[in-house]
């Protein structure tokens, strides 16, 4: 027997609900629900099939392709290969106003630290208040250095000045801080353009709030089309987060999350897991 | 942009004559997905889709293009409903100082709120001075130092205090005693998971009593703004709310059920990071953004 047309609707339309409801946006949920009708009207059951366990299987793996989009990264390894090319590995941080970037930097160099790699901060926020102190004050705790000039400088300047400290002294990892900005605002994208086309890092770390709703869409499509994204950093998942934004980064950037952040301390960043998600949203 | 969605799902519904059961199911679909789609909680626009499709059957829909402009007019109604539909302003004492405090989630926007009211306040007469009781961000103290010299508000903190209640204390007394009017007091972030920082924002209010809690609110929040909001409701008597980033693609549905689940009004609109990005709420522009 097939699954019929309407108890395939049915079925799509509580699924529907379920993903708004674990904060998938609006975009990826329609996506997902659609992948999900397709591939329930490929299955053929007989009447000892247990329907409610092909349903969750066939959901599983709509969930599963989206959430592993391509080659997963494993940040130490690329480390190691930029070690021996005797470059520093130079990794840009971006995103929208208060995402948690600053602090990301932080928790990787402490990461670095701990699976023993050195790593240079460049504080390429030069726009924000309080912003070079607040990054000095985390070298400092660290006991990580911070490249920094004055405020109002240019952050493209900045990062190619760590760049070449990081380069000179045989440092590991270079990891650029960058001002928050929208990402429909042109003129702060046209500005980030320039930093990496300055610094030409190896990696661009796309961080991202969990909490952020629909807007989210717009962010990660953006910053994949002006800037392109290697990765997701995905923080304050400890704020009681269904998932769902998870799900809607890595179906529009098509990129792996790399980092969960989960909270405010150095050592709260796991790194992504793909059953953590599924856990959480399949029922 | 999204709002052209709800109006091309609209004008293509009602085109014909008297809508019949599958366009009205179609209608509520259309609408359920754009109020979504602005980051309204789930059960939210649930209950507007059904308002407006109770409203619409009740007294029975025009015919033409004046039944459009009537269903718009009752999604609007509706989500205006929430808001209350007059404006509701900042309450600054004549007689006597005022304490605000702000509170909400981890980089919501609240240091740079403090310094965009502390200006707005000074605008309006006041003799104005700020205190950051957050004492674990890095650099919190400075990032208010530095937003605050441009409009010469003081500034007080004590980052090295473990105790964000004394610090509140002590900055309240001083600027009372040099004869501040109006005291804004910036709290650190904090969600509902975090019982002890929950616990010190309930012992912050009891002991500083402030005339208003504001909730600052990230206009770029989805469906858990309106539980996280609750908590906050919870713990504290939450005044009014604050949306901020509304100059970021987000529709504000977030901030909205936000302002709903801590049953308050909104009182500001922040749409940028520079000092004079503050604009008293407008529920009839806030609603029409949302909308499209
Ligand atoms: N609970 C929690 N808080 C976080 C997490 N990541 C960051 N934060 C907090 O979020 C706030 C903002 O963090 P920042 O690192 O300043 O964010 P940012 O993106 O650099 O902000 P801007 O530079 O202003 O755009 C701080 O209070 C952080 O402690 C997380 O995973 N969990
Ligand atoms: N574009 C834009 N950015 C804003 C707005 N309000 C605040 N920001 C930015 O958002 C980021 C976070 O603002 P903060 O004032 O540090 O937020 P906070 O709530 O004090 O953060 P914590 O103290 O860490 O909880 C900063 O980059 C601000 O400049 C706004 O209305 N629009
Ligand atoms: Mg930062
Ligand atoms: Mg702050």
């Amino acid at each position: 027997t097939d699954f019929s047309i309407k108890s395939i609707a049915k079925v799509n339309k509580e699924l529907k609900d379920i993903l708004i409801k674990n904060e998938v946006a609006v975009k990826t949920t329609d996506e997902i629900c659609k992948r999900f009708a397709k591939k329930l009207s490929k299955i053929e059951y007989t009447r000892f099939s247990n329907t409610r366990s092909i349903v969750l299987t066939t959901l599983r793996e709509v969930l599963l392709e989206i959430l592993t989009p391509s080659q997963s990264i494993d940040l130490i390894e690329l480390v190691k290969i930029a070690k021996e090319r005797k470059n520093p590995l130079v990794i840009a941080f971006f995103g929208v106003n208060g995402v948690g970037k600053t602090l990301s930097i932080a928790k990787i160099g402490k990461y670095l630290m701990d699976n023993g790699y050195s790593s240079v901060f460049a504080a390429g926020d030069t726009f924000r208040a309080g912003s070079i102190q607040q990054l000095q004050k985390h070298g400092d705790n660290l006991n990580i250095r911070v490249i920094a000039q004055n405020y109002g400088s240019d952050a493209a300047a900045v990062a190619y000045d760590a760049i070449n400290h990081a380069t000179s002294k045989g440092i590991d990892v270079v990891l650029i801080d960058t001002a928050g900005r929208m990402e429909t605002n042109s003129n702060l994208m046209a500005e980030l353009q320039k930093i990496c086309k300055v610094s030409e890092p190896d990696l661009k770390f796309f961080v991202g709030d969990a909490l952020t709703g629909n807007a989210l869409i717009s962010q990660a499509k953006l910053f994949n089309q002006k800037i392109g994204i290697d990765a997701s950093i995905l923080n304050k998942i400890d704020a009681d987060v269904k998932g769902g934004a998870a799900v809607s980064v890595t179906h529009i950037s098509e990129k792996p999350i790399i980092f969960l952040g989960v909270g405010q301390n150095y050592e709260d960043l796991e790194s992504f897991s793909v059953e953590m998600i599924l856990d959480n949203i399949l029922p | 942009k999204l709002g052209s969605a709800l109006n091309t799902a609209i004008s293509k519904i009602l085109r014909g004559g008297p809508p019949d059961k599958e366009q009205i199911r179609e209608l509520k679909n259309a609408m359920l997905k754009a109020l979504l789609e602005a980051d309204v909680q789930f059960d939210l626009a649930a209950e507007v889709v059904n308002e407006v499709e109770r409203k619409s059957m009740d007294k029975g829909l025009p015919d033409g293009l004046s039944r459009k402009k009537s269903v718009l007019s009752i999604i609007h109604d509706e989500l205006s409903k929430f808001l209350g539909t007059r404006v509701y302003p900042l309450t600054l004492h004549p007689d006597r100082p005022t304490l605000i405090m702000l509170v909400g989630i981890q980089g919501s926007g609240k240091t740079t709120t403090a310094a965009k009211l502390a200006k707005y306040i000074q605008k309006r007469g006041k003799k104005v001075a700020v205190v950051t009781v957050d004492n674990f961000r890095p650099g919190a103290y400075e990032q208010l130092q530095q937003l605050c010299s441009s409009i010469k508000v003081p500034v007080y903190g004590d980052p090295e205090n473990k105790n964000a209640v004394k610090i509140a204390t002590d900055g309240v007394k001083k600027f009372l005693d040099e004869k501040y009017n109006t005291i804004i007091i910036d709290t650190a972030g904090r969600h509902k998971e975090e019982k002890a920082l929950l616990k010190e924002m309930k012992e912050l209010t009891d002991k500083i009593k402030p005339d208003e809690i504001i909730l600052v609110v990230d206009g770029n929040l989805g469906q858990a703004a309106h539980d996280q909001a609750s908590a906050f409701a919870e713990v504290t008597k939450v005044g009014s709310v604050i949306v901020t980033k509304m100059d970021g693609s987000a529709k504000g549905g977030g901030s909205l059920s936000a302002a709903v689940a801590a049953n308050v009004p909104i009182k500001f609109l922040a749409d940028g990071e520079d000092i004079d990005s503050l604009e008293e709420f407008n529920p009839t522009s806030f609603v029409g953004r949302l909308i499209g």
